[in-house]
């Protein structure tokens, strides 16, 4: 479903250049959960800014669904970005004048005009992060934990195809972050949505299928995860 | 140092009305390092926000160093928090078009004219959170948990008597966190700092001296931890 070839990124010239990410190839399968791992300013980031076409890679090519995305116009960029991926940005991109409800619709309201089936859907994605008491509070009004599951929601609305997800968990408390990452891997087993997860936590990358260490801009290994 | 009397914060009005605080009571003494843990949405970030006096209570008081906040002008208030205070925002609050080192000589310049003490002092602090390499690097060109560790420098670099952090290891990796955590402990530990830490993160919370839990804005229990 994901296929990466020899793609490197480097940012800045000259003296101040970094290679955020060298040479990295990478196959992920259509609903399989994999989880990366890496110290911070390995280029976790950078990785899933490329997958979901949000920035672009200095050599290399990367395909999704079979697609050379690399070829795509920033148009065509949009509408695949809209109909196949959900987007989990490490810190959130929530706007902040909206509530948690005007947050999460906001995807479905950029493709068409919403329904009654769509209010209710976001209603329901709410409930099941656990906000149904905070479903018209702004962003403003929000805990950071809140605000992240917000982004989750949002996320997940409207049933992707790829979950691209940065530190999903990173601001929640071990019994909330469990609820979620049950959340993520039941939505993969049972549509088959495919999932990338960059993580800190290692419990957290336990959901996985798989794991993968990122190390300066590399991949060191990667190793199935057994069902925990 | 710092003492807590029937604390509460009660968030908007009728319906919505959200006790984020409820009558909470607490005493923290000189030197002391505390570690606060709770699910998301207990009043964690509610509860720094008051101490560094960012918001007020709805009633209550907090004596800081003896003195009631309560009664202080907003610029006696900005004196405080500027001469006694180091603050770790939760989304770090860096200002996006300086560069790492002027966002942590930042404090110092609002205070005097900084002198080349000062700017060897700031490059000093960045070396100590690992940060060496990505001193002129603008905040947009840095990952979360760079960001993370210019934000704990920034709080850090005027030997603060109370450092206030809110999940200051949120975004970094194992390794890269415990570093950051020795940092904190060994500069209470030589120089008198107090130290109250949000965290989601047991084992962060273990290099304190004491843990406070909190559920629905009121404390659950506190426990001395043992030397680990
Ligand atoms: N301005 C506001 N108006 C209404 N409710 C608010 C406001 N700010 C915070 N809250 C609510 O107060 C509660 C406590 O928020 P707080 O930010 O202190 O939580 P927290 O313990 O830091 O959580 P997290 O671990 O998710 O960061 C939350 O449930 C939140 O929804
Ligand atoms: N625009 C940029 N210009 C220069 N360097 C950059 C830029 N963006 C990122 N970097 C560098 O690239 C490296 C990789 O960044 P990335 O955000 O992918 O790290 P990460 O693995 O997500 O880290 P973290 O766990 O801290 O979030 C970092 O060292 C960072 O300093
Ligand atoms: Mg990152
Ligand atoms: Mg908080």
């Amino acid at each position: 479903f994901i296929e990466l070839e020899n793609v490197q990124k480097i940012y800045g010239a000259g003296q101040a250049q970094v290679a955020a990410l060298r040479d990295v190839t990478l196959s992920i399968s259509t609903g399989e959960f994999v989880s990366i791992m890496g110290p911070s300013g390995s280029g976790k980031s950078t990785l899933l800014n490329l997958v979901s076409a949000l920035d672009v890679p200095t050599s290399g090519s990367i395909r999704i669904d079979s697609v050379d995305i690399g070829t795509l116009s920033d148009d065509e960029l949009t509408l695949f970005r809209r109909n196949k991926i959900g987007l989990v940005f490490q810190f959130f991109n929530l706007l902040p004048t909206l509530d948690a409800f005007a947050n999460v619709l906001l995807p479905i309201q950029l493709s068409r005009r919403a329904n009654q089936e769509d209010k209710d859907r976001t209603k329901e994605i709410l409930r099941e992060v656990g906000l149904e008491k905070r479903i018209h509070h702004k962003t403003t009004q929000l805990s950071g934990g809140e605000m992240q599951r917000v982004a989750i929601a949002r996320a997940l609305v409207q049933n992707p195809k790829l979950l691209l997800a940065d530190e999903p968990t990173g601001n929640l408390d071990t019994k909330t972050g469990r609820d979620i990452l049950q959340l993520l891997r039941s939505t993969c087993d049972r549509r088959g949505m495919t999932v990338v997860m960059v993580t800190h936590d290692r419990q957290a990358a336990n959901w996985g299928h798989r794991l993968i260490q990122l190390q300066d801009g590399a991949i060191l290994g990667t190793e199935t995860i057994d069902p925990q």
